[in-house]
Formats: structure tokens, C-alpha cells, sequence
């Protein structure tokens, strides 16, 4: 096996039934 | 046809000069020809390698830099490919329209599919209550031209990153999909990619085999920069993934990459010119099909059934890119950790060839709602090093390690199977598939 100079190692989660109505926060929304 | 060759090309892209006023349309398709005269040269060398489509980035013939009223002279009414059109051979069929025609005739003259991104204008009026006040709605907008010219998909960015105020959001999601004789191709734009509608969709929904991304993402470290976040996407999708990115090393843009599922089949970081790059490479017509296909996996699974380490630790807080973190030191050369915030427990493993007392690294844990550039709902476990020895520091950007893994273990008790897994390693280089894994019950874990 090789030694690794790991910087980072991330297990990354999307839950998107925790998400708010709409992912985009453009100007479209911003008003 | 079972493979073919993809193309994505890292552009340096030609900026307009900042201006308060709209310039002339002659004065936009100069600066729009000078662009498109550098994506001719990758398209031509492309297609001289028997690539089969190329991929090139967000704003990748404009730039970035206006407002909603300077960007006016570079957009173009593009139809919707139902009209069965080739720009190419029909130019003035739906107004004047020279980069359509222009790219058609790119595609076409050099029997490659095209793919870029471009400005749609739509004219609106007092019924529609959503019309903006100037008449007409703005779009960020993806084209696909085929081998004979023709414009065979058109996407209109749905998740806009909020910097992008020249641009209208489209009324809906919309889910472009398009066949070819190599494979389904699905497509959406740069900020797209964290979102479920239309990234997750087109994949789970319309069962694409690749994804064409034209993305223009700048670097965020640790956690966001574009080729370990791009190949994670293309892993756990388990779909290709051809991204295209703009190149300027001052806003820390780079990073494109062609991704399989089950390995990166090139990628490109360039933080030392300002050169633009063309990457080739052979794809899997219909990953789903292969014996190489990664199977499922259930990423609970493994720290559900670990026995939480009860060993004394002191947690502590940190940020990443506005979020609050939860860490915990890995105090020795080898050790077995568990750090938990909310639903969401993390859990590591790990033994490294020596413990230096000049580098520190955390085990780190979040659970809740980014609320920064967009709002969305992150479960995130990571092991990182800390920019210093100060545990202050931890999650702040870093870009180079000399403390060895010989083994780690890292594994979460995650409410979501949309778990992205990311491995970077010193100077920003990406790990290869030889030197990691992902088994079937959640753990990102060295191959040994």
C-alpha cells in the first residue's frame, strides 16, 4: 500500500429533502 | 458504438473590458470571435484526435464581468432545438445569430459535437407578471451543436450563483437530455451540480450515461475545489462526467477533468500560467453496462455498525467556507475517533508512518444548512490538515502535507445516499483509485 500525503479525505452529503425551496439564491429570489 | 473519445478544453477566456454602458453588438461579437478564434484551434486539434464531442466552460466565449444591461449585445435568441435547425446552413432563420452560426459551422465543418455556453434572450410583456422591465427575459444557457451543425439540446442554467445578477432564473428545471451513437448525454452548468433538480434528476430520472458540465468554479480549499469535487460527483453518480472549466489563475479558476465513474480518466490543475488546456480521453459508451461498474453503497452501513470510540477527546470548533465544524485532534501516529454533531456521526480510523510535531490534523463533522453563495443541506465528515499546528486553523485552505497515511478508515452514519467521497493530496494532486476505495458499506479507505 502507499503512504498518502493527504490534505483532506471528506465524505460529502447532500441531503435535499433538507433543502430549502429553491437551491439558486439569485436576484430572482433575493427580493 | 461501445467507447468514444471526449474532448474538454481549458479556456483562458479573452474578458471584455469593465464598462458602466452597453457596447456596440460589433463591438460584442469582436470580443465573442476572439474567443471562439481559441476554441477553433482545441476543436480542430480535437477532431484531428478522433474526439467524438468536446466540452467547453461556462461563460467560455464572454466572460463574466457585466450587468444585466452590459451583457445585452451578446446575447442571441436561440430556439428551441425542436425546430430542427442548422444554423450552419440556415443562419438567418431566426434573426441575426453569428455564434450559432459560427459554432454550427465548427461542428459541422469538423464533424465533432460542440458544446458551450452562451446568452438567450426571450422577449416578454405585460401578461407574463414574471417579465423582467426591460421586456425580455436573460438566460445562461448551454448549446449543443451535433456533427452535421444541427442544435440538438439548449439548457438554461436553473441554480444561479448569486454573483450571476445579468442573468433571469428560468420559470422551471428543466431536464435536457439527448441521444447519440455513443450514449445518452445529459447536461446542466457549474453551480447546477449541488443541486437535485436537474443534476440528480438527469441521472436517476433520465438515466443519461455522461454528463456535459461547462462550469466556471473558482477554488475554495479545503473542500470545493473543482477536480476532487467534479470526480466525486462522476463516483457516486457512477455517471462520465466531462467538465470543462475557465482558466485564470487570479480568481483561482482550473481544474477540468474527464471522469468515469469507477476512476478520473484525466484531469488538468494549472495554478502557475495563464494557458488554456485540451484534454482527450476514451469513455465507456454505456458505463452502466460494464463489469467496471462500482456498485451501490450504502453509506451508513459501516459507522452505524461501529462501536462508537469512547476514548476521552476533546472537541472543538472550526469553519469551513461559513460553516460551523465540529473537530477533534488526531493527537498520535495511529488512532480510532469519533466526532458527532447532530445526526451525523463521523468515524476514522487511521495510522500514519510517523507523528510530526509540525503538522496537525482534525477529524472534522458537520451537520446543517449552508446559507452562503446558495442555501443547501450538507452532511459532511472530513480528515484534513490544519493550515498550522494552531488548532485555530483548522479548515482553513492549505496546500501541502508531509505527514504519510499508511492506512486511514473514514465513514459516516449519513442520512442521504448522495455522499460525494473526496481525496486530495499534497499540492492540490488528486488520489488515484490504486491508492483508494470506496467499499459497499460507506468507508473511504486506503487499499492496502
Amino acid at each position: 500500500g502507499a503512504s498518502l500525503p493527504v490534505l483532506v479525505s471528506a465524505l460529502y452529503g447532500r441531503v435535499f429533502e433538507k433543502d430549502p425551496p429553491r437551491l439558486g439564491q439569485g436576484p430572482g429570489k433575493l427580493q | 458504438l461501445d467507447t468514444f473519445i471526449a474532448a474538454v478544453y481549458e479556456h483562458a477566456v479573452i474578458l471584455p473590458n469593465r464598462t458602466e454602458t452597453p457596447v456596440s453588438k460589433e463591438d460584442a461579437l469582436l470580443l465573442m470571435n476572439k474567443n471562439i478564434d481559441v476554441l477553433e484551434n482545441a476543436v480542430q486539434l480535437a477532431a484531428k484526435q478522433g474526439a467524438h464531442i468536446i466540452v467547453t466552460p461556462e461563460d467560455g466565449i464572454y466572460g463574466w464581468v457585466f450587468t444585466r444591461e452590459t451583457i445585452y449585445p451578446y446575447l442571441e435568441d436561440i430556439p428551441d432545438p425542436e425546430v430542427n435547425w442548422i444554423p450552419c446552413r440556415d443562419p438567418q432563420r431566426f434573426g441575426h445569430t453569428p455564434v450559432q452560426e459560427r459554432l454550427s459551422c465548427l461542428a459541422k465543418d469538423n464533424s465533432i459535437y460542440i458544446v458551450a455556453n452562451i446568452g438567450d434572450k426571450k422577449p416578454c410583456n405585460a401578461h407574463d407578471p414574471q417579465c423582467p422591465a426591460d421586456g425580455h427575459y436573460q438566460h445562461n444557457t448551454n448549446v449543443v451543436f451535433d456533427s452535421e451543425g444541427k442544435l440538438v439540446a439548449r439548457y438554461h442554467k436553473y441554480n444561479l450563483f448569486a454573483p450571476e445578477i445579468q442573468f433571469d432564473f428560468p420559470k422551471d428545471s428543466e431536464l435536457v437530455a439527448f441521444e447519440t451513437p455513443f450514449g445518452k448525454f445529459g447536461l446542466f452548468t457549474c453551480f447546477d451540480i449541488f443541486s437535485h433538480d436537474p443534476a440528480v434528476v438527469v441521472v436517476d430520472d433520465l438515466g443519461v450515461d455522461s454528463v456535459l458540465y461547462p462550469a466556471a468554479w473558482y477554488n475554495t480549499l479545503p473542500l470545493l475545489s473543482a477536480v476532487p469535487f467534479h470526480s466525486a460527483w462522476a463516483r457516486a453518480m457512477r455517471v462520465n462526467l466531462l467538465a470543462a472549466n475557465t482558466h485564470n489563475t487570479s480568481m483561482h479558476m482550473t481544474g477540468s477533468g474527464i471522469y468515469a465513474p469507477e476512476a478520473v480518466r484525466v484531469f488538468h490543475y494549472d495554478m502557475e500560467t495563464e494557458s488554456g488546456q485540451l484534454l482527450l480521453a476514451e469513455l465507456r459508451a454505456r458505463p452502466r453496462l460494464e463489469p467496471t461498474f462500482p456498485a451501490s453503497v450504502d453509506w451508513s452501513a459501516y459507522a452505524q455498525s461501529v462501536k462508537l470510540s469512547s476514548c476521552e477527546q476533546s472537541n472543538f470548533p472550526g469553519m469551513i467556507y461559513f460553516d460551523k465544524f465540529t473537530f477533534t485532534e488526531l493527537k498520535k501516529d495511529t488512532g480510532n475517533y469519533t466526532v458527532c454533531q447532530k445526526d451525523l456521526c463521523c468515524h476514522l480510523t487511521y495510522r500514519m508512518s510517523e507523528k510530526r510535531m509540525d503538522e496537525a490534523y482534525a477529524l472534522g463533522v458537520f451537520d446543517g444548512l449552508h446559507t452562503v453563495e446558495g442555501q443547501y443541506y450538507l452532511q459532511i465528515c472530513t480528515l484534513l490538515k490544519c493550515q498550522t499546528t494552531d488548532l485555530k486553523t483548522c479548515g482553513e485552505p492549505v496546500g501541502s502535507a508531509f505527514t504519510k497515511f499508511e492506512e486511514f478508515s473514514l465513514s459516516g452514519t449519513f442520512g442521504t445516499s448522495y455522499v460525494f467521497p473526496q481525496m486530495a493530496l499534497s499540492g492540490s494532486q488528486l488520489a488515484s483509485e490504486r491508492h483508494y476505495e470506496v467499499s459497499r458499506d460507506g468507508r473511504l479507505r486506503s487499499r492496502s
